[in-house]
């Protein structure tokens, strides 16, 4: 199946968006 | 963002009054990076924590605990910080560590990983990555390798894997790592 991959960079991104 | 996986958090504190099992709470659960950075930025850092304290990040249905099927044939991939490295990189590797699970770094291997622990300790804090089957040596050398080299280690520093089985048996202070 498909599998739900997130980079560091990404999830840090999301830290810092409202 | 849905995550791959439930995760949940727990904490241990150690209350020598009560039955260890007693001192590990389970916290909260998560499935998307929204609720992970809600609740990351809603916590005390791991370098914050009195002594005697742990948090674990572990799949939804496995229990931060030896005993727990997915971790009775298992075994950890062990970071050893000395002291004064707790101010200075033990939330940066925890985090790290954090995001490595959740986000799934570990490609095919992933389904190996069972969660992670950090240890606060008065002599030595430790930082761990649990997989499921310690026999497993592809999936461990590649989780080992990956983790490795995301935590930023230099290649001279040498990390060993330890089955829970020699954890739970040592009689010296430090198991055998295979």
């Amino acid at each position: 199946g498909t599998r739900i991959i997130y980079e560091r960079k990404f999830l840090l991104e999301c830290k810092n968006s409202p | 963002h849905h995550l791959q996986n439930r995760w949940v958090l727990w904490f241990f504190k150690n209350d020598r009054g009560r039955a260890w099992r007693d001192n590990l709470q389970q916290i909260t659960k998560f499935d998307t990076v929204e609720d992970f950075w809600a609740l990351y930025s809603h916590i005390k850092l791991a370098s914050k924590l009195s002594a005697g304290c742990d948090y674990a990040l572990f799949k939804d249905g496995i229990e931060p605990t030896w005993e727990d099927a997915r971790n009775k044939r298992g075994g950890r991939w062990l970071i050893s910080l000395a002291k004064e490295r707790r101010h200075i990189d033990l939330d940066r590797l925890w985090l790290e560590t954090l995001l490595c699970l959740i986000g799934e770094s570990f490609e095919e291997f992933g389904q190996e990983v069972c969660g992670a622990v950090v240890n606060i300790r008065s002599k030595k804090d430790k930082i761990s990555v649990w997989t499921q089957e310690a026999e497993n040596q592809k999936a461990v050398l590649h989780i080992g390798r990956v983790y490795k080299e995301r935590l930023g280690l230099s290649t001279k520093t040498i990390i060993g894997y330890q089955t829970h089985a020699d954890t739970a048996t040592k009689s010296n202070t430090v198991a055998k790592s295979k």
